[in-house]
């Protein structure tokens, strides 16, 4: 299981770097054992270094760039071993417009590998999602799903329906 | 494999049964704050066998039972099912038949807890146990809770070892 | 010393439970006293309920519900006893659309109590604003004031100012 | 009193001389992810004393210091500079006469420290009791940082009397 260990981390670490690219444009992460010798028991560090910024301690990072780090850590090891589905609870929430887009275009590709459940409040990432339903407390503290969309130009339409319910 | 429906009664703010039909793809989750979104979440986590009442944000594994409204009473029992279709091939073997899996779990305020695995009742371990291979389960990262992104890159460099595992 | 906890105890008691009906649109919140004969050393439980639910432990409470009641418990310290300036690092981000225009509303009332500068990625938050300043790193890895404007008509263009830069 | 200027120099990401000016009001600070927008907070709050690395993101106290880029070397000191307006009368006795308060707090790579009450060097102490009666200071909430406005709901019943003590 030591081969298994080493291949693992080698494929995750290759993948990593490239999801984060495809992230930040550039730049490069990668995952580093912190006792070679012995792959088994060793701690891992994680270094993220965005585009043209100095190679520095994960927690320096800002809240976006944190998020998206993460999320390429996550989406590197789906893209080796995909998980039947997946649920992400407003991971988009610390994320700028622009990372949005980035997130939201890497997620489409990702539709082949694993299905996504995504509680958002963003209206990028809800035009993205195949099928879309509104939650609503029509009746104070309960919880009913109020409709089913098959297409995003509703996104927008849904989310106001649930407010106003 | 993939998640083809949830049924959600009694647990949390889901008082009336409420089902759910996932299509393949991205599904979005929208709706205004405090109305639900993350209770689908902790219903799914529940299901799969999570053992923490902290993890689903209460103090003891009760909180997760429709504790009632201004205008509701409380009820007495949490149930969720959770559907899983195109499993063939991916089971352990001795589940090897089946072309779909119902999971699911109930709550009683009595402190009793029921599992079944195609409505035939079971024990946890037959949960974990079918689902051992497959990827998902409570401690895997098919769920990412609200404002925890973050704790995949987790502080202690031991914590980290997870990811790997969990992608060999 | 003893008097004066028990005064502040219950103006800011009272003042929670002002300002967050103010963002709920009714319900109540409280603080409790854990240990009411020995107030100087005693913990202090917080209740939170709002419209229509049921008094409950505040862990229970959703993501933006969760960060409206800690809004009410700061602004309601802020409105007995104001600080000079207060800086709030999107601390809008958990919240829909809706509860956006209440923060707002509430943050425009407290201006004469003390400073504000928000941190913020959503364009309603940087609507209220008296004066607004984009931060940008022309410069990879460098960071720059942009651009000051003292009007909410151009929140819009600051911030993809900022983008492109 | 309010907080009318601030002046960073060499601090995180600021490598050159940054001069923001502050109105009264509401003043919305708005930027991409990463472009510097939390290291304007961590700045104030390193300025009024705050000691701990961790709590300005990094490991140790040179982690503030700009660490430099593909095109500019790392620099050997950081400096902030806050500047307070309408003061009067809300200053503990000793510094009476002052009309504006600049708190000055510098570090070199050296770990040398150094702080400037109105450009006079002074100890942390001497900035912790001038703010003393003031309600700014490292431990108030006059900052809430990225991520953590729940801490004020703090979970352990003792740590919440802190805002009943600020607030009396
Ligand atoms: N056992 C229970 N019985 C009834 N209601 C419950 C129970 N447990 C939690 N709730 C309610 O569920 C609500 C929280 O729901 P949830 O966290 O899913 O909201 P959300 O849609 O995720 O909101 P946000 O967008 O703010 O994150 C709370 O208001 C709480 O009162
Ligand atoms: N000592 C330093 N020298 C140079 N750059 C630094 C230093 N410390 C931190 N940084 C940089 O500052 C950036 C983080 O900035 P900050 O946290 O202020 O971003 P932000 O604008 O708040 O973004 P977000 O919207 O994602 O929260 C990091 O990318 C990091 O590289
Ligand atoms: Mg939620
Ligand atoms: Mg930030």
């Amino acid at each position: 299981t030591k081969q298994l260990f080493i291949d693992t981390f080698n494929t995750l670490n290759e993948t990593f770097n490239q999801v984060f690219k495809s992230f930040f444009g550039g730049g490069k992460a990668s995952l580093v054992l912190v006792d070679e010798n012995n792959p088994l028991e060793s701690g891992i560090e994680i270094v993220a270094q965005p585009t043209g910024k100095r190679l520095e301690n994960i927690d320096l990072l800002s809240g976006g760039e944190k998020a998206l780090t993460a999320i390429s850590l996550l989406f590197a090891s789906f893209l080796i071993k995909p998980t039947p589905f997946c649920m992400l609870d407003e991971i988009d929430a610390p994320l700028d417009e622009a990372n949005i887009g980035r997130f939201t275009n890497v997620l489409r590709t990702m539709v082949d590998k694993s299905q996504f459940i995504v509680i958002t409040h963003n209206k990028r990432t809800m035009e993205t999602a195949d099928a879309l339903y509104g939650v609503t407390m029509e009746e104070l503290g309960v919880s009913k799903i109020v409709s089913v969309r098959f297409n995003e130009d509703t996104a927008q339409r849904t989310e106001e329906e649930a407010m106003v319910a | 494999m993939r998640l083809s429906k949830l049924e959600i009664l009694g647990f949390k703010s889901f008082c009336d049964k409420t089902t759910i039909v996932f299509q393949p793809g991205i599904t979005a989750v929208v709706g205004p704050n405090g109305c639900g979104k993350s209770n689908i979440s902790d219903a799914i986590q529940w299901a799969l066998g999570e053992q923490s009442a902290k993890t689903l944000r209460g103090e003891k594994m009760e909180d997760v039972i429709f504790n009632g409204t201004d205008n509701r009473k409380p009820l007495g029992m949490a149930e969720v099912n959770i559907m899983l279709t195109d499993v063939d091939g991916q089971l352990p073997a001795g589940f090897g038949e089946y072309k779909e899996i119902q999971i699911t779990r109930r709550l009683y305020r009595s402190g009793e807890s029921e599992y079944y695995i195609n409505r035939i009742p079971c024990r946890l371990k037959d949960i974990r146990d079918l689902l051992i291979d497959s990827g998902i389960g409570a401690k895997t990262h098919t769920i990412i809770e609200q404002g925890k992104m973050d704790q995949i890159l987790s502080s202690k460099p031991t914590d980290r070892r997870v990811i790997i595992e969990e992608t060999a």
